[in-house]
């Protein structure tokens, strides 16, 4: 319940210690909490809610990555190379979700695109973003016979399930898209531009992560204006009903194509920013040879 | 001869060294917004830095000067047990705008303590 970083009880102490007047010890340990705030690059201390969300992806690198932790996580398979690579530059790892009601979703015959906005802005200015990653769950695609059961694919969140899928094996196409401005007309498509593509086979549940690093260094050095992304899910094109709309729920861009709202916090789309503050040389990630 | 060897083991037992030092986060009101870990080995340096300083007491020449100035004048203070090494840790937390956060911190373990 503390207001500051300084615990009460030390605070009391110091304050009842009589070395000082009462104004002086409080210059004092005002002084003290504004250097450990410093410290920590806070600057005020943190009070988070119940809700607040700490993604699984985030734990799984701090076992990974931290020189204190035991490293016998492995690499998350969804990982990216890239994010890897950056990880092994950076001393900090941030992650971000995008602000919901920024969103702007559309489906239409066979594609579906999803407009996103991450805050970027409580990135301290020295920061110097080496990566980023845009990761989006993507449930597997079942035939009719068998829904998804979200709570098996959630807790393995970052691993294939072992479902199996009674669908055609369709093959997805996701493109990833830095929005440059807002479209030309009303009902426009917004000014694009490709920053990561790939075919992804619908009958595995797994993470995929999107190298966003040129956008995102862009936006948090202040080079660009930070319009957000845009992800184009080109589905296997089926004539429509029920099947055409499962199909284009199976990745989780937006909360409203997720069925279980409870895995939603951990299902939905992170970005991760991999940066180094110029404080010291210990990095993230040591690989083993180095180590 | 036994009790000199008792003084002499003592007097080992006060040197300058590295002792244990466990920072609980929970004990400073940290674990609210510290997801990982819950505390850490920080070590802290402690004890004399006697005349005449040992190899092992990993000191520099100006505290060898000093320490041997202060066995001829008291006046002069006795060279400080300090941390010569530190390392990092990696802390997850949650910051003020409940943004999820790893990152490095420099100079949190001491990893080696000296006479300087």
């Amino acid at each position: 319940g503390a207001a500051g970083l300084i615990p009460e009880v030390g605070r009391r102490k110091y304050s009842e210690s009589g070395k000082q007047s009462p104004e002086q010890s409080e210059n004092f340990l005002n002084e003290f909490e504004l250097r450990l705030l410093n410290m920590f690059g806070l600057k005020r201390r943190p009070n988070p809610s119940r809700q607040a969300v700490v993604p699984q992806y985030m734990v799984d690198l701090y076992h990974m990555h931290s020189v204190n932790g035991d490293h016998s996580t492995k690499r998350p398979r969804s990982m990216g190379r890239h994010a890897e690579r950056a990880a092994s530059k950076a001393n900090t790892i941030r992650s971000f979700h995008h602000e919901e009601s920024m969103e702007a979703l559309a489906s239409l015959k066979g594609r579906t695109t999803q407009q996103f906005f991450f805050n970027l802005t409580s990135i301290p200015g020295e920061e110097l973003i080496t990566s980023a990653e845009l990761r989006v769950y993507r449930d597997q695609v079942l035939g009719a016979t068998a829904a998804p059961t979200s709570n098996t694919s959630y807790n393995r969140s970052n691993s294939s399930s072992t479902k199996t899928s009674t669908s055609a094996g369709g093959i997805h196409r996701i493109n990833v898209y830095e929005v440059f401005g807002a479209p030309a007309s009303p009902r426009g498509e917004p000014l694009t531009r490709l920053l990561d593509t790939r075919l992804v086979q619908d009958s595995l549940s797994r993470w995929e992560s999107f190298d966003v690093s040129p956008a995102v260094s862009q936006w948090a050095s202040g080079g660009r204006h930070n319009h957000g992304f845009m992800v184009e899910v080109f589905h296997p094109y089926t004539q429509g009903g029920e099947e055409a709309q499962r199909q284009s729920r199976h990745i989780r861009v937006s909360r409203s194509l997720h069925e279980d709202q409870d895995s939603w916090p951990q299902a939905r789309p992170l970005l991760v920013t991999y940066s180094h503050d110029g404080r010291g040389n210990a990095v993230l990630h040591r690989d083993k040879r180095q180590a | 001869a036994g009790h000199r060897k008792q003084r002499r083991k003592h007097q080992h037992k006060a040197n300058c060294r590295r002792h244990e030092l466990d920072v609980d986060f929970s004990e400073v009101g940290w674990n609210e917004w510290i997801v990982a870990p819950p505390g850490y080995h920080a070590f802290y340096c402690h004890g004399v830095c006697p005349f005449p300083l040992a190899d092992h007491l990993n000191s520099t020449n100006h505290a060898i000067v000093q320490t041997l100035v202060n066995s001829v004048n008291s006046n002069i203070p006795r060279a400080c047990c300090v941390p010569t090494e530190l390392s990092p840790i990696s802390l997850l937390y949650l910051d003020e705008y409940e943004k999820v956060i790893l990152k490095n911190y420099q100079d949190m373990v001491v990893e080696g303590c000296g006479c300087r």
